[in-house]
């Protein structure tokens, strides 16, 4: 469950950069 | 509009619907409310004509949303001339649903004891949001990344607030923060909200500390909502 949590948190890290820059 | 308040939802200023001089004298001003999970719309009605009025009653047609009066209207004694009334009327979402152009296009039909009087009210789409709205974080990436570009609509939005203030005020209005990230100092929001239809929708704010332009990006199934989003953020957030 907690690793599922961090999955998550990465992902929206990443969606979060790539969507920063264009 | 006291209960409104009570959730610190927005509500806008009630507007006329129907003009006295084509209401034979009735004229109708009104908004839409959300309280307690409930749909309202929320009318004055005015007796300008020269003749007291009574009998009266309320029909929606079919709409977008099924949205149907929960009770019949409740006027019980007549409405003299001049004189003014506070009317509300709750709604619920399961009556008959007709796609209507625009999709937030309402038609009224007002009745009483001089004519039928018909009149359009949109409805502002927040009055829609319920308050189950919150996806979960794996559902969001999930639809976000599955949802094609096309069905993303990107709009610039002014907003004169912290990211946190805007948070917060989109929350009271059933706007959620899945997820926000600071990236170089640019604040980044996933929000999801839900339509009393059950349609999630996404969304995405870009905002720069000390640059009130940012960005809201709409993402949903039909992108005929993107619109009606943009405009229920800007009532929300510029209010």
């Amino acid at each position: 469950h907690i690793g599922g949590d961090i999955d998550l948190d990465e992902s929206f890290s990443k969606l979060a950069e790539s969507r920063s820059n264009p | 509009s006291g209960p409104g308040l009570a959730t610190g939802m927005y509500v806008e200023p009630k507007t006329v619907w129907l003009p006295a001089a084509k209401g034979k004298g009735l004229e109708v001003s009104g908004t839409f409310g959300r309280r307690q999970g409930q749909v309202f719309m929320d009318m004055t009605f005015t007796n300008k004509a020269m003749q007291q009025m009574s009998q009266f009653a309320i029909q929606l047609n079919k709409n977008s949303f099924g949205l149907v009066p929960a009770s019949p209207l409740s006027i019980a004694s007549p409405l003299n001339m001049n004189q003014t009334l506070d009317v509300s009327l709750p709604l619920n979402t399961n009556g008959p649903v007709q796609r209507m152009d625009p999709i937030n296009s309402l038609q009224v039909a007002v009745k009483n004891n001089i004519d039928v009087l018909y009149f359009s009210s949109p409805i502002p789409l927040h009055a829609l949001f319920v308050e189950t709205g919150e996806m979960e974080r794996r559902d969001f990436l999930n639809e976000w990344k599955n949802l094609p570009a096309a069905n993303e609509v990107q709009f610039p939005i002014e907003i004169h607030m912290t990211a946190d203030e805007a948070v917060q005020k989109l929350k009271t209005s059933n706007i959620f923060t899945v997820a926000r990230r600071n990236l170089d100092g640019q604040d980044m929001l996933y929000q999801s909200l839900k339509l009393t239809n059950n349609i999630f929708i996404m969304a995405e704010i870009k905002m720069q500390p000390g640059n009130p332009t940012a960005t809201l990006s709409i993402k949903c199934q039909l992108v005929d909502f993107s619109n009606l989003v943009h405009e229920s953020y800007k009532a929300i957030l510029q209010n």
